[in-house]
């Protein structure tokens, strides 16, 4: 909370847009403040209601260096933006900086993004020491069509304004820690030597060599990749990774998407039937990779480039009581599967799971 | 991938952070010499501050991770102190 607990004393607020940035279209703009204020009112009881050629409890405009409210900006990048607490005059107003490469998508800075955390000063909330929420001080890119409040941001709000009138409460994306015990995975990958575990719109990052665990945005490094991806394996020898998302697939290389990205997985051979991959590995010794979707796996030749014939096979009937995968990676000549909260060491020579171990057992809890 | 960034002008270093501090943490500009340093530095409290509030190691030093987050796009809010 922003020290003094400022809060507006109505629940139906007004905006105005002062003037508009002639680095994007109008109706983005437009677009971008109406999406921006539907965040906070999709998870309070506070209405926001447009208007021109007066005052306005929230006052929205771009601003060029000195605008006279004592907090000159700086030219691009630094900093973006700037809000004022809920109040009189200039209190609730957002101020943006004119310098800044805005846009609609993920170039530069995504205005939506900016505007969403800055009206949450204007409502009252300060800084969040939670990388994942809105927010956080630091700029990191969603697509807003992806967009979800997080629950940190949820709970703050909320806290000032009281719930939503709908009858089923929102809920938002809670930020991923390396030491909860009932973290789960979306997907698993090695990278160059590191682990990569995804979660909703991040990744965990793990080096073999170093104690701690890096916590990113998928976007930071990718931004064009989805979140909520599902499958992912690393081809060593190609020095690539893939990447699944529902029924496509995008190639990495390094920090690259390959251009042509995403494909439909049926060129990898899958049925139609199949709509999404839950867990993929590569096993370097042989050139084969593992896809595993339900209850059953499909064995993928990397160089003859198709499935191998007699797949789909059950997982039980090779893998044992491993029965789903969420995620699963090769590793010093092991395979790792993920079920929920469980983890499976398996060894592909004895064809049998060696040791069971809690899913977060890489990151040294 | 990541990789260590080529050592910086450490007067350029200092700039960065003083004027980060100044920005976000209430750090005051000195404009008086000091003849003799009393308790902590004012820059190393504001530095910890920091650190803390953004989950990095408090060395109360501008090491690489601290000085990442600082070059940082980021809001013109200050993280403490109230607005005036």
């Amino acid at each position: 909370f922003t020290p003094g607990n400022p809060k507006w004393k109505r629940n139906n607020l007004t905006y105005r847009i002062l003037n508009y940035t002639p680095k994007m279209r109008r109706a983005d703009v437009d677009e971008a403040i109406r999406k921006a204020l539907s965040v906070w009112s999709n998870v309070t009881p506070l209405t926001f209601q447009k208007v021109e050629d007066k005052e306005a409890d929230i006052m929205i405009s771009f601003a060029y260096r000195d605008h006279r409210d004592n907090s000159p900006f700086d030219g691009p990048n630094g900093q973006l933006a700037h809000a004022f607490q809920p109040g009189e005059g200039i209190g609730g107003d957002v101020h943006m900086d004119e310098e800044e490469a805005w846009t609609k998508d993920g170039r530069g800075y995504n205005l939506f993004i900016v505007l969403a955390h800055e009206l949450g000063h204007s409502l009252g909330l300060s800084h969040s020491n939670d990388p994942g929420a809105l927010m956080y001080p630091t700029y990191s890119y969603t697509d807003p069509n992806e967009f979800l409040l997080p629950q940190d941001d949820i709970d703050g709000i909320q806290a000032i304004y009281g719930q939503s009138n709908t009858a089923v409460q929102p809920t938002g994306p809670v930020t991923p820690e390396a030491c909860d015990p009932n973290l789960t995975f979306d997907a698993i990958t090695t990278l160059r030597g590191e682990l990569f575990f995804f979660k909703g719109r991040y990744m965990l990052r793990k080096h073999p060599a170093r104690t701690e665990t890096e916590l990113n945005f998928i976007s930071l490094f990718w931004p064009k990749l989805p979140s909520g991806i599902q499958a992912a394996y690393e081809n060593v020898e190609r020095d690539e990774i893939l990447i699944f998302k529902e029924d496509k697939y995008w190639v990495i290389e390094g920090y690259d998407v390959l251009p042509g990205y995403p494909k439909p997985i049926y060129g990898l051979g899958f049925p139609k039937t199949v709509k999404r991959v839950n867990a993929a590995y590569n096993d370097e010794a042989t050139g084969k990779t593992y896809f595993f979707v339900a209850d059953r796996y499909w064995r993928y030749d990397e160089k003859k480039k198709s499935m191998d014939h007699g797949y789909p096979r059950k997982i039980v009937s090779d893998f044992g009581k491993i029965g789903r995968v969420d995620a699963a990676f090769q590793k010093d000549g092991y395979v790792y599967f993920f079920h929920g909260t469980t983890q499976f060491q398996f060894d592909p020579r004895a064809k049998r799971i060696v040791r069971q171990m809690k899913s977060t057992s890489w990151f040294n809890c | 991938f990541p990789v260590a960034p080529e050592v910086e002008d450490e007067g350029k270093t200092l700039q960065l952070v003083e004027s980060y501090l100044q920005n976000f943490y209430n750090l005051q500009k000195d404009r008086h010499p000091h003849l003799r340093s009393h308790g902590e530095n004012p820059l190393n409290t504001k530095l910890k501050e920091m650190q803390l509030f953004f989950g990095l190691e408090v060395t109360g030093k501008p090491d690489l991770d601290t000085l990442e987050v600082m070059k940082k796009p980021r809001c013109g809010v200050p993280d403490v102190d109230q607005y005036v």
